[in-house]
């Protein structure tokens, strides 16, 4: 997180906002809500209170315009910039102001209100860019839910108003995973078309084999129906989908692009009701069987039937000796299958049945 | 020769956003100075959103500059 030069920060914990003006693009009532809602998010964390003001001058005093607005800072139309504002101080300090030429919205549409609200918002009071991509304060535009600040969103405000004195009991969502934290443990890793996808958290790495550095993405921001959290994925190739799994649905990707009529659910590919999350799915492509792994055990699914085989589940453990009996992430590549279990990568041969290499998990993101 | 449309293009949105939101000085294009504070700013702006730093507009870079974003420059005043 950074603060504006000079730590900029109003002086009293009982700050005025005004809405001057109103988008067409919502009713007033769900303008009124996003602002409330954007302010009781900062409000949660700190001891700042809000309090709205109908006339007269607030502190924060909040409006849509667009191209040149009043203050010489004008908007672009539509996307790129989305709003901006000013930090705390006199006049034009904590203002903030929205680009009406952008479509805003109450959902996933297209942009947000809420959401860009607290972000302004957290210019209002002080805070400044963060590069955390996980953070409310980074300055791209993505969307989410569930409660936006993160760890270094609440670190950052505190820094300047100190605690809330009453907390609310909100947990802020943690910072994003460190590439080449040697802890390290992934959720799920997949192929798409030539390029690797590891997912963690709320966030998804995206490894291209011609660029040296994996890029850090929310998952959200790419797929925001997707859940916030990915249990297991596997690519097969020959139908060129990926398919991803979170609790007990699953949703089938072409490229980037969600098949249409999913998410469907874990069950329809013949796993027993009982089961209510996978760990780990692979797909090895010289065989045409897709492995499901799930706490001690493991289903084989037949993609060109369309069944699950007979003589499932199995036993991890006695099957691919030398991994352990439970397992968080799976691959296939180069003829080899790779399996995550914590802060450990086991290159297995499938062929010999034993465990050729152990690695450090990250050193699937070149660590 | 004139560059072509597009790379003409790519490169003026790169100029706009380094200043807007890096305080890329104004200057002469093409002038030495210039053209060094361009790749001092456009690694500043790498290292801000954790791209490979190269000091070049790269695929990965023009793509960060083209995404919807707030309007409150990323470093200085």
């Amino acid at each position: 997180y950074t603060h504006f030069p000079r730590k900029l920060k109003w002086n009293t914990n009982k700050l005025t906002f005004r809405i001057l003006d109103y988008t067409p693009d919502l009713q007033k009532s769900d303008v009124d809500k996003a602002i409330r809602k954007a302010l009781n998010l900062w409000a949660a964390v700190t001891p700042l209170t809000f309090k709205k003001l109908h006339t007269g001058t607030a502190d924060i005093m909040i409006s849509f315009g667009s191209g040149e607005h009043g203050d010489y800072n004008p908007f672009d139309g539509p996307n790129n910039l989305l709003a901006h504002a000013y930090p705390p101080g006199q006049g034009i300090g904590g203002d903030v102001h929205f680009d009406e030429d952008e479509n805003w919205t109450k959902d996933s549409t297209a942009y947000n209100l809420f959401i860009v609200a607290a972000h302004e918002l957290g210019h209002a009071l002080g805070m400044g860019h963060s590069t955390d991509a996980g953070a409310l304060m980074y300055p791209t535009y993505s969307y989410r839910t569930g409660f936006l600040l993160s760890e270094d969103d609440v670190k950052g405000i505190q820094e300047l108003y100190g605690p809330n004195p009453n907390p609310t009991g909100v947990t802020p969502s943690p910072d994003s995973p460190k590439q080449c934290d040697p802890m390290l443990s992934i959720d799920a890793v997949t192929g798409l078309r030539g390029e690797t996808m590891v997912f963690k958290d709320r966030f998804y790495w995206r490894l291209h084999p011609q660029m040296p550095e994996p890029d850090q993405i929310l998952i959200k921001s790419t797929w925001p129906s997707l859940r916030n959290k990915v249990d297991a994925a596997y690519e097969n190739p020959e139908k060129d989908q990926v398919i991803i799994f979170s609790g007990i649905r699953m949703w089938a990707l072409n490229g980037y692009d969600i098949v249409e009529g999913y998410p469907k659910y874990i069950h329809k590919l013949g796993l027993p009701k009982k089961i209510r999350k996978l760990d780990a799915a692979v797909h090895i492509s010289d065989t045409g069987k897709t492995l499901l792994f799930t706490d001690e055990e493991y289903w084989s699914y037949d993609e060109a039937t369309g069944r699950m085989d007979s003589g499932y589940p199995r036993s991890i453990e006695k099957d691919f000796p030398g991994i352990g009996d439970k397992i968080d992430a799976a691959v296939y590549q180069y003829g080899f299958l790779y399996f995550f279990r914590d802060n450990l990568r086991y290159e297995y041969s499938y062929t010999h049945k034993k465990v050729w290499r152990v690695l450090p998990t990250n050193s699937i993101l070149n660590c | 020769l004139p560059l072509p449309a597009d790379d003409t293009d790519t490169w003026l949105l790169a100029e706009k956003y380094l200043r807007r939101f890096y305080g890329l000085p104004v200057g002469l294009q093409g002038s030495r100075k210039a053209a060094g504070d361009f790749q001092k700013t456009i690694k500043q702006m790498q290292r801000f959103f954790k791209l490979k730093v190269t000091g070049s507009l790269n695929e990965e870079t023009v793509e960060v500059m083209k995404q919807a974003r707030c309007g409150v420059p990323d470093v200085g005043e």
